[in-house]
């Protein structure tokens, strides 16, 4: 029913700028609701009630419909609250102000050709381009929720091998997405590079800040150039941009920055999203010099990348938050250093 | 300084272009893999006699502390895992004061965690995803991660003493699907326990292991 229900949001969108076939739609939509009464049937013998009528079963999956709907549920620390349901993260939760917020792991799939010339170039080790214009989605699967006096954890993960941590600290105030991802599957024999997007409803204008090997933020503008008139070949890789520790989108009273714990590739192709890559394997080599194709194997598997994304929501014009934000760029690309030593020979007092 | 500048001649060599980007061949990778292993390796030195020196431990005698190296992306830390009492230290390289989250992997158990001014401070015991614990090169017997906030000074370092106190954990935080996943570690941690505590042998099979121990009563998040 949760399938179905998606697939009619995204005809909803699809239709959105066309004109709507409301006659499929509410062909759908009864659908749904056979389909849930079904259910409510199925439910009905599993109990042993005695058998219900039309009606009555029509109340009970009116009820489980309502039971699903309201199947929310909150991360929440001194700073935010992260408000979810059984689609993932819907919400950042400030005491000023709410984001809408999704977090969503993509793939783009790798283009492969003879690379004689441009559009028969392969998506290698030095060229990114992707066969398609939007990415494909991975469907997540709530794998657990873990709340403690620390920290808090939604946990997801998704047939594709990858997996994902959305955790929150007392007293801390971002947000962090702690991922695995790989072994990269291509028994499609078809090359993959994963993405993560973090989509808003930050009114950006297709601007976006990323920032220099660390130094000053860079703005970047979806289909400019500041000095000339742009026409590009690539409409996605066209777009990314190296991210040494931050990329960040804001609007007057937002600003979302991902802080990334590694240089990373990053952009913001849709208005309020911003996407990072995480991990590629390709199965062709691009023909710019390394000869080889990016498919790195340990103990025959593909790799597996773990990493962490810090999520900040500040308000732009706040000096306080900003610096702060400054400062956790810095002491997250200067992160603490831990040491682990045995002390089977000191005792708590000799320590 | 000659062990810390085989590091620093590594640190040198990542700086191509192709190292940082990833553009090389596959055995050279493999070989930038070697270099940076064997330089960290012997940097670590400096670590293992400056934990000594500081505890004022003469380099002749057997050490207080001995150190291994931990592979925190894996959630896997030879020392964390099989020590019952160990020490995390850690250095704040910025000018500020920080607090970080500290995630330690450990096996399933009760801890505690003292700052240096030998307060407990609070800790959590967290499970290591599923995810995390198939990597096929992890090499690991830790099951959870104790996550504690480290207040750290500006520049300076902290050391916290970790003791485990009994090999069950303290179920006040339960995730369901492990719960229900590791139900038979549960059955055997609490036999364990029981073991260790009235003091038998463990090789022989006790009735009570059947008997006596309740069943552990199911906490479910609707």
């Amino acid at each position: 029913k949760v399938n179905i229900e998606k697939d009619i949001n995204a005809d909803i969108l699809k239709d959105k700028d066309d004109n709507v076939d409301v006659e499929e739609l509410e062909r759908i939509i009864k659908e749904t609701k056979l389909e849930t009464i079904g259910k409510a049937r199925s439910l009905d013998k599993k109990l042993n009630y005695p058998n219900l009528n039309e009606e009555e079963l029509r109340m009970l999956a009116d009820e489980a419909l309502v039971v699903e709907r309201a199947d929310e549920d909150y991360l929440e620390n001194e700073y935010m609250k992260i408000r979810m349901d059984n689609t993932g993260v819907t919400h950042m939760i400030l005491p000023d102000r709410t984001t809408n917020l999704k977090v969503q792991l993509h793939y783009w799939t790798g283009c492969y050709g003879n690379n004689t010339n441009t559009h028969e170039r392969s998506s290698g080790a030095y060229i990114f381009r992707p066969q398609t214009t939007v990415p494909y989605a991975m469907t997540y699967r709530n794998s657990g929720t873990v709340k403690g006096p620390i920290v808090q954890e939604y946990r997801a993960e998704t047939k594709e091998n990858a997996a994902s941590v959305l955790r929150i600290y007392s007293g801390l105030n971002y947000f962090v997405h702690d991922f695995v991802v790989g072994p990269i599957p291509i028994e499609d024999k078809v090359g993959k590079e994963y993405v993560v997007r973090y989509d808003t409803n930050v009114v950006n204008n297709g601007e976006f800040y990323t920032d220099s090997n660390g130094r000053q933020m860079l703005k970047r503008k979806l289909n400019e150039r500041p000095q000339w008139n742009l026409t590009l070949e690539e409409p996605i890789a066209g777009y990314y941009y190296p991210v040494t520790n931050k990329i960040s989108i804001q609007d007057e009273q937002t600003r979302i920055s991902i802080l990334t714990d590694r240089s990373e590739g990053g952009s913001s192709l849709e208005e309020g999203n911003i996407e990072l890559m995480l991990h590629r394997r390709l199965l062709h080599d691009d023909a710019f010099g390394v000869g080889e194709a990016l498919d790195e194997v340990a103990e025959g598997k593909g790799l597996v990348m773990r990493g962490h994304h810090k999520l900040l929501n500040i308000n732009p014009k706040n000096a306080v938050e900003v610096i702060a934000e400054r400062k956790l760029v810095i002491q997250t690309h200067l992160q603490p250093i831990v040491f682990v030593s045995n002390s089977d020979n000191v005792d708590f007092d000799t320590w | 300084s000659f062990v810390l500048n085989e590091l620093k001649s590594a640190m040198g060599v990542m700086q191509h272009h192709d190292a940082i980007t990833g553009t090389e061949k596959q055995h050279v990778a493999h070989d930038y893999e070697r270099l940076l292993d064997a330089a960290v390796e012997d940097a670590l030195i400096v670590a293992r006699q400056a934990f000594n020196k500081i505890a004022q431990r003469d380099a002749l005698k057997q050490p207080l502390f001995s150190y291994d190296r931990c592979r925190f992306n894996e959630s896997s830390c030879p020392t964390s895992e099989n020590s019952r009492q160990f020490v995390v230290t850690i250095y704040n390289p910025v000018g500020w004061m920080v607090m970080e989250p500290i995630h330690v992997p450990v096996l399933d158990g009760t801890y505690e965690v003292y700052a240096p001014n030998g307060e407990k401070i609070t800790s959590q015991l967290v499970d290591i995803p599923e995810p995390v614990k198939k990597i096929p090169t992890r090499k690991s017997k830790a099951s959870h991660e104790l996550v504690f906030i480290a207040k750290l000074h500006p520049l300076g370092v902290k050391s916290f003493y970790i003791k485990k106190t009994s090999k069950i954990s303290k179920r006040d935080v339960v995730n369901t699907n492990e719960y229900y996943g590791n139900i038979n570690d549960y059955w055997k941690n609490l036999h364990d326990n029981f073991v260790e505590i009235h003091n038998l042998d463990d090789t022989v099979d006790h009735k009570f292991k059947r008997e006596q121990i309740p069943l552990p009563i199911m906490k479910v998040d609707a």
